[in-house]
């Protein structure tokens, strides 16, 4: 706060604090700037001086003259005059991806070799700008939005890499307004940052993803401050409502459910954190006691050795979850339909396990909480198949027209 | 929250200048040189780190010569409380003869110092 307070960051706090990009020269929410909650976080903007030009507009005259949604097909076809938009893309289910969560959507990393002496060097420190101007995540590299290759160990394999490969015509089109600490209570501080029109833009799917700050907190009674099920019920019904307000016709939102928490600490507590590896003396279930000592331990519920508490805080996750699953069945919304999607990250452990692999990569080494850059890429396959399976119309058909814009428009003006 | 931040980002520190100077069989004075260097110069995280040096390193170098761990080292530059009535946090094993004594002999150490209770506000604002 008091760093805010310095007229050179207040911009910055700002930024953070509306999850809108700071260099945005239109104000139509999309940025050419990478951090600072640009193209990392929402789909390049291709021109940034005027404002009716953006990334997941449904095509102004089929972009005949110039890209309007900055997913590279534009022009027509000199041997018949046909805009190539309307050629490749026209009745091809076109759609966007929006992703609203907490720091696990994010993709929160704190990367192990800024904690490990051995093989430090100047190489080691060389993300830490991006890193801080991205508040220690990377959404560039997330479940629902990534979309460049992975630096910080595993492989990106995206929800939004996936629809982009199924309709080239999605090339851009994605928003991961997620937020470190988001929950069903905090949401409203920020979903108001969602760019999409009703009117002009095509439709979206959009993922509801608070897995576990409901039940999170730091406070020693922390049980008491839990999230109720009415709370969350209320909370999740004013989020749907004020979606229903802003997404396009046609639209679709998935709510997934909390993550069962217990896997962390059974797979971690006894291992080595990386700052006690060299001289093998501090483990997870130290770094927790002390943060609990401190006061900050991010969840007091599941990161504990007390087996009771973590219980309770598993059951009450899974009540939360039930809110999710029954308004999914019994709700209905204008623009949009619901689902819900369960197990994931149960999901991801067992098909982790069938590869001989073990639970704790599928862990963030330094925070010993969030998904790994592993388990975002196996959750997002997860997601994917299943979804193709159970709900056909979520992402729409393949886009038979998928090579020919390949050969004519190349990586569409990368990202 | 401000102060927590402070005690942990001090044990953190501490622990991977000890670990630097460990593994280049290094001066816990070249360790502190060496992590500064690697920091980045924008945005003058290095100058920062310069700056620790500046405020905290002839009391870090005392202590961290004396084989201290980083609980007791925070502590003594007061970066880490004890608040009375509550237990003592630490990240490492309690040392032999307990935490209290260890802090009172940290203490003892840099007590000739005066940069210890002059700079405890600046460093924690750095934190």
């Amino acid at each position: 706060l008091k760093l805010c307070s310095l007229p050179i960051l207040r911009s910055i706090c700002e930024t953070m604090e509306s999850s809108v990009p700071l260099e945005d020269f239109d104000h139509d929410n999309f940025s050419f700037f990478p951090t600072l909650r640009g193209y990392h976080w929402r789909g390049r903007d291709c021109n940034d001086m005027d404002k009716s030009v953006y990334p997941g507009k449904r095509p102004k005259d089929w972009d005949a003259l110039e890209d309007s949604n900055c997913n590279g097909i534009w022009g027509f076809d000199p041997e018949d005059g046909i805009p190539y938009e309307k050629k490749f893309c026209d009745g091809t289910d076109a759609k966007g991806i929006i992703i609203i969560g907490d720091s696990a959507a994010a993709h929160f990393h704190i990367p192990m070799q800024w904690l490990s002496a051995i093989n430090m060097s100047k190489e080691t420190f060389a993300d830490l700008p991006l890193a801080l101007s991205n508040e220690l995540d990377w959404p560039q590299f997330s479940l629902y939005t990534g979309f460049q290759n992975a630096t910080i160990g595993g492989w990106t394999k995206s929800l939004y890499l996936q629809l982009r490969k199924w309709n080239r015509c999605n090339h851009r089109d994605y928003q991961n307004i997620a937020r470190n600490g988001g929950s069903s209570h905090n949401v409203y501080q920020y979903v108001e940052s969602l760019a999409r029109n009703q009117e002009l833009d095509k439709p979206v799917v959009v993922f509801y993803a608070m897995v576990g700050n409901d039940v999170c907190n730091s406070n020693q009674d922390t049980l008491k401050y839990m999230t109720t099920p009415q709370e969350m019920k209320s909370n999740v019904l004013t989020t749907l409502e004020y979606l229903d307000s802003r997404l396009p016709n046609g639209s679709h939102v998935v709510l997934v459910q909390l993550a069962d928490g217990r896997f962390l600490w059974d797979s971690i507590h006894d291992r080595y954190h990386p700052i006690g590896q060299l001289n093998k003396n501090v483990k997870y279930k130290h770094v927790y006691n002390f943060l609990s000592c401190l006061k900050i331990n991010p969840c007091e519920g599941w990161m504990t050795e007390n087996e009771t508490l973590r219980n309770l805080t598993t059951e009450r996750a899974d009540q939360l979850s039930s809110v999710l699953s029954e308004i999914a069945s019994s709700y209905k919304f204008k623009h949009f339909k619901v689902f819900y999607f369960d197990n994931l990250y149960q999901k991801v452990t067992v098909e982790w396990s069938k590869l001989g692999r073990e639970p704790w990569e599928l862990i963030e080494p330094v925070d010993g909480f969030h998904p790994s850059q592993i388990a975002s890429a196996v959750g997002a396959e997860i997601i994917w198949k299943e979804a193709l399976l159970k709900w056909p119309e979520l992402f729409g058909k393949e886009n038979a027209h998928n090579k020919e814009i390949t050969a004519k428009f190349a990586d569409q003006g990368g990202h | 929250l401000r102060k927590s931040s402070t005690c942990i980002g001090c044990v953190l520190l501490v622990s991977i200048t000890e670990q630097l100077a460990q593994v280049h069989n290094s001066s816990i004075q070249e360790a502190m040189v060496l992590l500064c260097s690697y920091l980045p110069s924008e945005p003058n995280l290095s100058g920062i780190c310069a700056l620790l040096i500046e405020l905290f390193g002839s009391d870090l170098i005392k202590l961290l010569n004396y084989k201290l761990n980083g609980d007791i080292v925070c502590h003594a530059l007061k970066l880490c409380n004890n608040v009375p009535g509550e237990p003592i946090c630490h990240l490492y094993q309690t040392p032999k003869g307990g935490l209290k004594r260890a802090f009172k002999e940290a203490e003892k150490i840099v007590m000739q110092s005066n940069t210890v209770m002059k700079n405890a506000d600046v460093i924690s604002d750095v934190f």
